[in-house]
């Protein structure tokens, strides 16, 4: 997190804010309570207390604006620049303006009032921009579909207030480092030739134009997907990848979400309903053959017989022996399955069933 | 975020978009003149160099494909630097 330079703070932690005008984008109500919301998740974490007020002139007056509105930051029009704040202080600090040339909703799609304005009160309240991506603060709009405050956010404000009065202190999500030697991961997949990891909100990909490897949330691709997710695997022929968590599983074509979607893993799969979640799956693409792990054991499904092969389940160390009894995440490449337990890897060979080599989880993150 | 884009080349308006981002969130002063951008080490490529870093990119100075997506992207109004 970084704090606005000069380290400015309301010395009052009690603020009032007004909402000048409002957006013909969505009801007064669902401006009111996109406005509520974002100050509540602030004061939850810190002294900060906001009160609503409607006459007069308020400590954070917010108002929906375009264009030039002489306050030398002129707005640009659609996209880009979606709004700003001003760092605390008297007349125009702490005040938080709206583009009106965009279009502000209370769900999904661009932009979610909620999101911006929850972001900008971190200026209001002293806060500059956050370089973790998993920080409200961050500069850039990415909605995950839930707006929460991240450890990064909470450590940012508590740096500047001091903690909640909370008797038990809040905390928020931590994002993943992909060098960390701890790391460990949800799910695996190869899709369309590149490798896939997912973590809590987050997938990580390596990608030429990042030194290290890329990190975003999954909702960039898939906005209707939850976040962790516990196994995943592609059927490459069929340019299909499958997505899990608890009962249900999700299909996608690239970045579409297949119709019918979620459905149930006992319905299309066969698994009794003792299964209550997949740990990790992985699809043979020569044989067309899936493997299902499932705590200590693992289920055999046949992708072109779209049944379960008989004798299963089986103990994992019957079929692979050496990986232990519990799969995280596993995924197939160059005829190889590399199996994830904790900050463990196993590269297996499924024809001699061999391990051949034993590496940290983020080996692929040119660490 | 689309899955990795071919370098392409800057068009036009990308030197346009990268000028204009550059002021509005790096402080690169718009005054700055051709002549002594030929003299000294050009602030075009430290303010660029700024920002790949603070988005964990590549630091290169260059607008390549993968800067120039994160420089259309949807963002806040408040500069990454402190003015």
């Amino acid at each position: 997190f970084v704090l606005t330079q000069g380290s400015p703070r309301w010395e009052d932690t009690h603020l009032t804010y007004r909402i000048e005008n409002y957006t013909p984008d969505l009801s007064r109500a669902a401006v009111d309570h996109a406005i509520e919301k974002a100050f509540q998740l602030w004061s939850s974490v810190s002294p900060l207390t906001f009160t609503k007020v409607s006459e007069s002139q308020a400590d954070i007056m917010i108002s929906f604006v375009r264009g030039d509105h002489r306050d030398n930051s002129p707005f640009d029009g659609p996209g880009g620049n979606l709004a700003h704040a001003f760092q605390p202080g008297p007349h125009i600090g702490g005040d938080i303006h709206f583009d009106e040339d965009e279009r502000w909703t209370n769900n999904f799609r661009d932009y979610n009032l909620y999101r911006v304005a929850a972001h900008e009160l971190g200026h209001s309240l002293g806060l500059a921009h956050s370089t973790d991506i998993g920080a409200l603060m961050y500069p850039n709009y990415i909605f995950s579909g839930d707006v929460q405050l991240s450890q990064d956010d909470i450590s940012g404000i508590q740096a500047i207030y001091g903690p909640s009065q909370n008797p038990t202190q809040p905390i928020g999500p931590q994002t993943p480092q992909v060098c960390d030697s701890k790391l460990t991961f949800d799910a695996i997949t190869t899709i369309r030739g590149e490798l896939m990891f997912f973590k809590d909100r987050f997938y990580m990909r390596t990608n030429p134009f990042y030194p290290e490897a890329e990190l975003n949330f999954i909702s960039v691709f898939w906005p209707h997907l939850p976040n962790g997710l516990q196994a995943a695997y592609e059927v490459a022929d069929r340019d299909e990848v499958r997505f899990f968590k608890g009962n249900k599983y999700w299909a996608v074509k690239g970045q579409d979400v297949l119709y019918g979607y979620p459905k149930y893993i006992y319905r299309s799969f066969g698994f009794p309903r003792t299964v209550k979640n997949i740990d990790a799956a992985v699809s043979d693409e020569d044989t067309g053959k899936t493997y299902f792990f499932v705590a200590n054991k693992c289920w055999r499904y046949d992708e072109y017989k779209q049944s379960m092969d008989a004798g299963y389940p089986k103990m994992i160390a019957e079929d692979f022996p050496g990986i232990g009894s519990k799969v995280d995440a596993v995924f197939q490449k160059d005829g190889f399955f590399y199996f994830f337990h904790g900050k463990r890897q196993y590269k297996f060979d499924t024809k001699t069933k061999r391990i051949l080599t034993l590496q940290k989880a983020n080996s692929w993150f040119n660490c | 975020h689309s899955f990795p884009a071919a370098t392409s080349e800057t068009q036009e308006q990308d030197v346009e978009t990268v000028q204009k981002y550059l002021e509005n969130y790096y402080n690169l002063k718009n005054d700055a003149k051709q002549v002594e951008r030929q003299r000294n080490n050009d602030p075009v490529v430290e303010k660029l160099k700024q920002m790949q870093k603070f988005f964990g990119l590549k630091v290169t100075g260059k607008p390549d494909a993968e800067t120039l997506n994160v420089m259309k992207q949807p963002r806040c109004g408040v500069p990454d630097m402190a003015q």
